[in-house]
């Protein structure tokens, strides 16, 4: 019976020796069955992944050509398993793609390639694959991270998608405005705040709640400002789509009241220090849009203004938010059809889509930026919890 | 520390699509 000594952190070399055998358990205990709940909160954040690849360090190690082949084919349809049976599930989704990104981080760090060397420290050059080049299982690897966060954006899609027409156009937080209604339209909702409805407030905790379940997981910063880009493209196309639908979201006070929550959101991206993600900007057809339900449509001068501040619309866009535009009171009139035709002739040289709705269902193009890890390999322990006390440490 | 020489043998894999389709068969073959 081996004698438990307790040896010095030193002496291990970041590896973990696991029986052959023991390869499906590994992908069951570690992926299939892990609860991302208890482990982003109790562990390090990518510990999945630091275990994972301590495991194919010492299948190189052995030069166990197979062994590696192997692991990395069961880690990678361990994944995919796991994120089909939990396909619409944010925190396993988000979960996995930080694993996966801290997996391919790892393959890369420890590659024995100069390029990826440089902020490692000598014991973590030490700790590079001594046998195999895995460049092309990294590649494998990337394309599985893209097909996950395509997968992270659909769950946010579908979990914003019935609170933003609510949060963003139909619900009246400023003071003095909601009572102003486009005349000969009524309100579409009781007067009594109706439960359930979405406000702004659900759109802003459903932020905090996505942000802060990546932060827990690990997420690479970058990472995150990509997906909160995602997040307000789609709160923005969402909303623009239906303010040009609605005849009842073409005023005035709709202009004020959308520009008050989209400044709530810009305010939640200072907040999240996230203003160089790219998101405020995604928000900018329809920050034109709220500005043109509320400058003066009468005049050329008003029109050439208008020409020069909506760049981010497009003409059909903007000649049906002029047409759909309805006052709200005595004070303003509604657009004449010749100051819509001289804004159609100011326009015409403008090589603009003629569609009208923006591509709701867009993804922009996710980039995996290399993030170097300082931890030590040979510190990582592994809590009882995670049922591996199969895996040995080397 | 001295740095190690890059890796020689490289290992060839398949494509994220070739898995899927070898996964699927491995599937069906199973009971």
């Amino acid at each position: 019976r081996p004698v438990n000594i307790p040896r010095k952190e030193k002496d291990f070399q970041g590896m973990l020796e696991y029986k052959k055998d023991d390869e499906l358990k590994l992908i069951k205990n570690l992926i299939l069955e892990l609860k991302p709940r208890g482990v982003a909160v109790n562990l390090i954040p990518g510990l999945p992944a630091y275990i994972l690849f301590m495991c194919v360090r010492h299948a190189d190690y052995i030069n166990d050509d197979q062994r590696v082949r192997s692991l990395l084919t069961s880690t990678i349809n361990g994944i995919k398993k796991i994120l089909k049976k939990r396909s619409d599930d944010f925190e396993t989704v988000s979960f996995w793609l930080s694993n996966t990104c801290r997996f391919l981080h790892c393959l890369k760090q420890y590659s024995g390639e100069e390029a990826f060397m440089k902020h490692n420290t000598p014991r973590q050059n030490d700790h590079c694959l001594r046998n195999f080049d895995l460049a092309e299982y990294r590649q494998v690897i990337s394309d599985l991270a893209i097909q996950i966060y395509q997968q992270l954006t659909k769950v946010m899609e579908s979990v914003l998608q019935p609170m933003i027409v609510s949060g963003m156009l139909e619900h009246e937080t400023i003071q003095g405005v909601s009572g102003l209604k486009p005349t000969g339209l009524r309100k579409r909702t009781s007067s009594i705040a109706d439960e359930g409805t979405y406000t702004l407030d659900s759109i802003v905790r459903q932020l905090n709640n996505f942000h802060s379940i990546m932060c827990q997981h690990g997420m690479d910063p970058e990472l995150i400002k990509q997906i909160v880009k995602q997040m307000f493209y789609i709160i923005g196309s969402v909303t623009l789509n239906n303010l040009l639908l609605r005849k009842d979201m073409c005023s005035w006070s709709k202009g004020m009241q959308i520009r008050y929550n989209v400044s709530q959101l810009e305010e939640w991206l200072r907040d999240k220090n996230l203003q160089t993600s790219g998101a405020k900007e995604t928000l900018e057809p329809l920050i034109q849009a709220a500005q043109l339900l509320q400058v003066k449509k009468k005049t050329d001068e008003d029109a050439e203004a208008i020409c020069s501040m909506c760049n981010a619309l497009t003409t059909a866009q903007i000649v049906k938010v002029l047409n759909l535009y309805t006052p709200v009171n005595e004070f303003e009139e509604r657009v004449t059809a010749s100051f819509i035709r001289t804004i159609q002739v100011r326009l015409q040289n403008r090589k603009d889509s003629p569609q009208l709705l923006m591509d709701a269902k867009h993804i922009f193009p996710v980039t995996f930026p290399f993030n170097p890890s300082s931890l030590a390999l040979e510190s990582i322990q592994i809590p009882g919890s995670m049922n591996l006390g199969f895996l040995l440490r080397v | 520390s001295t740095q190690r020489p890059r890796p020689r043998v490289l290992l060839k894999a398949p494509t994220l699509a070739e898995m899927d389709e070898m996964n699927i068969s491995e599937e069906e073959e199973s009971p």
